[in-house]
């Protein structure tokens, strides 16, 4: 553990917290793409499942149960409870051009072909486009409330921080994970463009991101 | 250090 690893934990925590909250206390769940929290639920369903077999540490227990637990709160949130605020017509991304590719990857590229380690990979390479159908819905309806947009600005800062990790585990520890880092990476990339635009627009404007 | 030991993070 070290304090990338930490903050960038934190920081996921925090995003979670965030669009849980903006959905109880506005009712709704419009601008929120309930894809994307399908994909994160599966994200953390198929990579906890070590749960049942190895003991890490109580932080590392504490946390995936959590995890575990928010995010089927906020599918329950999004799909049941405020399902009449939901916009599903502009949550179109077609979920098969993520899934079909993921799942070959993993059965191709994976650290041993056993059931638990390709569900990892699985859960690794479905974690680094999971956030496309959210991004795709903003793309779509061009605008996206502030809060929507903190959420995704903690998100990437989680991704960033991440990778921070990485470096110094290799530089202290010589650890290199590489599906976990190509992965990784690419998933931080895709949220370049919205800092971007996060910084020029939320931070230094007010309301709603406006896509030009 | 390569793969089984990855599974500290989360």
């Amino acid at each position: 553990m070290n304090i990338f690893r930490l903050a960038g934990d934190v920081c996921h925590l925090v995003a979670i917290i965030i669009l849980l909250l903006k959905i109880w206390r506005s009712r709704s769940c419009a601008g929120i793409s309930g894809k994307s929290q399908v994909l994160f639920a599966i994200v953390f369903t198929t990579r906890y499942l070590d749960l049942f077999t190895v003991f890490i540490s109580p932080y590392n227990t504490i946390m995936k149960v959590v995890f575990l637990a928010l995010s089927y709160a906020t599918v329950y949130l999004i799909y049941m409870r405020f399902r009449n605020t939901f916009n599903s017509e502009n949550d179109s991304f077609r979920l098969e051009f993520l899934l079909v590719p993921v799942i070959g990857l993993s059965f191709l590229e994976n650290y041993a072909f056993t059931p638990l380690e390709i569900l990892w990979t699985f859960s690794i390479f479905l974690e680094s486009v999971a956030i496309m159908p959210q991004l795709f819905m903003i793309t779509k309806t061009g605008e996206a409330e502030s809060i929507t947009t903190h959420y995704l600005f903690f998100l990437g800062l989680y991704r960033a921080l991440y990778i921070a990790n990485w470096v110094w585990r290799y530089h202290t520890e010589g650890f290199f994970d590489q599906i976990a880092v190509v992965s990784g990476v690419v998933q931080t990339i895709f949220y370049i463009d919205f800092f971007y635009l996060y910084v020029t627009k939320v931070l230094r404007g007010r309301g709603k991101m406006t896509l030009p | 250090i390569e793969g089984r030991e990855t599974k500290d993070e989360l």
